[in-house]
């Protein structure tokens, strides 16, 4: 594993970290969009369907574990927790979220590496991670005010991809035979959404201002 | 095979 895979991995599991944080100590889910997190939970359980069968280290498994289990805790926090699930901002998160799963479904069927359903599932979970924060920045856009746990971990999770971008960079220079097209145009396409917000973000931290996105 | 490579990814 190389540096960039690693940061790649300790951002993204920062971001999950922030918004547990978040959740479990201000009891708070204001400005979080529940539609991105369902995606998110789709996500994991479409991806890791190899979870036991398809060993390839105790850190790959126990990472698997914790995106499963925060990602489905997280969506139980927002939709049942007594206290959690009132500040959930449902009139401002009202994007048809699961509308966006045909689409990749359709595209996972044809565009994949090998017809199997195993490798059709791990293919949609591509599709739709790439495209799963869109909730998650329309909301941002219409809330406007972003409170400081909700900015980072959207900065956590952009982080997270374009370290991952670095990581392919390196390994397609380092490993033979390393060409994934699949992954890589939808890896970019996902970074590419988060490009709005990097912008702000630095904005706002550079002129030492609230994060506020224009309406 | 190849296909399998960035399964070692998350």
């Amino acid at each position: 594993m190389n540096i960039f895979r690693l940061a790649g991995d300790m951002t993204h599991l920062a971001s999950v970290l922030v918004l547990l944080l978040k959740i479990h100590t201000i009891k708070s889910c204001a400005g979080i969009s529940l539609k991105t997190q369902e995606l998110f939970a789709i996500v994991f359980l479409t991806r890791y369907l190899d979870l036991f069968t398809n060993f390839i280290s105790i850190y790959n498994t126990i990472m698997k574990l914790i995106f499963l289990g925060s990602s489905f805790s997280i969506v139980w926090y927002i939709r049942r927790h007594r206290v959690v699930r009132r500040s959930y901002d449902k009139d401002q998160d009202t994007f048809r979220h699961f509308f966006l799963m045909w689409p990749c479904l359709i595209l996972a069927i044809f565009i994949n590496e090998k017809f199997t359903l195993k490798e059709v599932m791990w293919t949609f979970s591509i599709y739709l991670e790439a495209i799963a924060i869109l909730p998650q920045l329309v909301m941002l856009q219409r809330t406007r005010n972003i409170d400081n746990l909700t900015g980072q971990y959207i900065f956590l999770l952009g982080a997270y991809r374009a370290f991952y971008i670095l990581n392919w960079i390196y390994r397609y220079f380092t490993e033979e035979h390393y060409v994934h097209w699949i992954t890589w145009v939808a890896g970019v396409i996902q970074t590419l959404l988060y490009g709005d917000f990097f912008y702000y973000y630095f904005q706002s931290w550079k002129n030492n201002v609230k994060l506020e996105l224009p309406a | 095979d190849d296909a399998e490579t960035l399964k070692d990814e998350l």
